[in-house]
């Protein structure tokens, strides 16, 4: 289970986001899911960069264009999680 | 709303009406400016367009309940998966569940490109128990959620005297923890989303938690550093949603259903889990997708199997009695 330490170990908080956001008419539930693979693996990724790579306001650049801010970030050395709004 | 970002592949899932698919020719811009990939494919589209083949590309969602509340290509399917057909080749679309004599609008759509095979340049270790070949999906969709368990997901109705936290709204560090966090928290531990792999065990769970205002709750929770699992919860009465999406390989994911519709009781789901599997010791037992789908009180209205390239799909659609 998680415990409260959770709470201050997040790599990004956008608060002025955080504290202004308003669900109300944030309705119509089921999501849209996009998953692409552009390698199978990790090992055959070429020229020594990732995705793990991309500059963070290169990936709000993109989330803009399709309506959604970063709400909050956390970072494991194999994957970032964005929790967005919407 | 989501997104995970691993070295090589990434998942986007966004609720509302959010325009998901506009994100593709910026991120293709992306990787081949910034990372020099180059998955451009020499036959074009018909606007002259250039088209793409990554190893795999998936978008999927449920039946909208207010699809006249979409916008651009999202209004309807048939214009998503256009769209989709401009960017990749070899893709295919499905629409699967639909019952149109019985006006059946809890169908789910699917789009999958072929996997693009010559990609795997280095052999796979079949002997490898849990090598990265693997990878499994599980959703949950549900509609119908029971008011005694939506009342759970209002910001009015949360107990936070267990919380235990001070909010500092004068820190400026940007990792300090706000309202919404602290209240996502609350509404993780009183709900018991950090317990629904209860039985699984996992060395570490990395939690992220937002509860909106003045309903509604989002949260990502990372296990072991490399699989996660998502919660988002609609939970207004008329139109209560909640969808569960997973990718954490386990042996007993029926036993995670339950402990989902538990913390939600809906009227109305339908599960998808895919699967691709590529190890040897795989057993008949294993090859079994859920091992569990006889569900009180609930019915089964549609069970199907495709089998898709080098992934097996079930698609369950339950109702309550």
């Amino acid at each position: 289970t998680v415990d409260i330490i959770e709470l201050e170990n997040h790599s990004y908080i956008d608060h002025e986001l955080s504290s202004n956001l308003d669900s109300t008419d944030a309705f119509e539930g089921p999501e849209k899911l996009l998953e692409i693979w552009f390698y199978p693996t990790v090992q055959i990724i070429p020229n020594g960069r990732s995705l793990l790579d991309i500059e963070m306001s290169k990936w709000i650049d993109m989330l803009n264009l399709v309506k959604c801010e970063i709400l909050s970030m956390k970072k494991t050395p194999k994957m970032y999680s964005f929790l967005l709004s919407e | 709303s989501s997104m995970f970002v691993y070295d090589h592949r990434i998942i986007l899932k966004t609720c509302g009406t959010t325009l998901t698919l506009l994100c593709l020719p910026k991120l293709f811009e992306l990787v081949q400016n910034d990372l020099k990939w180059d998955f451009k494919v020499s036959e074009k589209n018909d606007n002259n367009e250039n088209l793409y083949s990554p190893y795999k590309v998936f978008y999927s969602r449920r039946s909208f309940m207010f699809p006249d509340k979409q916008k651009s290509v999202h209004k309807n399917w048939s214009d998503e998966v256009d769209y989709l057909n401009k960017f990749f080749i070899n893709g295919e679309s499905y629409v699967i569940g639909e019952d149109k004599i019985k006006a059946n609008k809890s169908h789910w759509n699917l789009y999958v490109t072929k996997t693009k095979k010559s990609l795997v340049t280095i052999p796979i270790d079949v002997n490898d128990s849990a090598h990265e070949h693997d990878d499994e999906t599980f959703e949950i969709l549900m509609t119908g959620l029971s008011d005694e368990k939506t009342k759970n997901f209002y910001k009015s109705n949360l107990k936070t005297q267990d919380t235990q936290y001070e909010l500092d709204s004068s820190s400026t560090n940007n990792t300090y923890a706000d309202e919404g966090h602290v209240n996502g928290y609350t509404m993780t531990k009183q709900n018991k989303i950090d317990e629904i792999y209860e039985s699984f065990k996992y060395n570490k769970m990395t939690h992220d938690a937002f509860a909106f205002s003045p309903c509604g709750y989002s949260s990502n929770v990372l296990i072991n550093d490399e699989f996660y699992y998502t919660l988002h919860v609609t939970p207004e009465n008329g139109w209560s949603y909640a969808s569960f999406e997973s990718n954490v390989q386990c042996n007993n994911n029926s036993e995670v259903l339950r402990n989902v519709l538990e913390i939600f009781k809906p009227t109305d789901f339908c599960l998808t889990f895919f699967r691709r599997k590529t190890t040897k010791k795989s057993t008949n037992e294993e090859n079994i997708l859920l091992n569990d789908t006889n569900l009180t009180p609930y019915e089964k209205l549609d069970e199907i199997v495709y089998d898709l390239d080098d992934y097996q799909l079930l698609y369950i659609h339950f109702q309550d009695r």
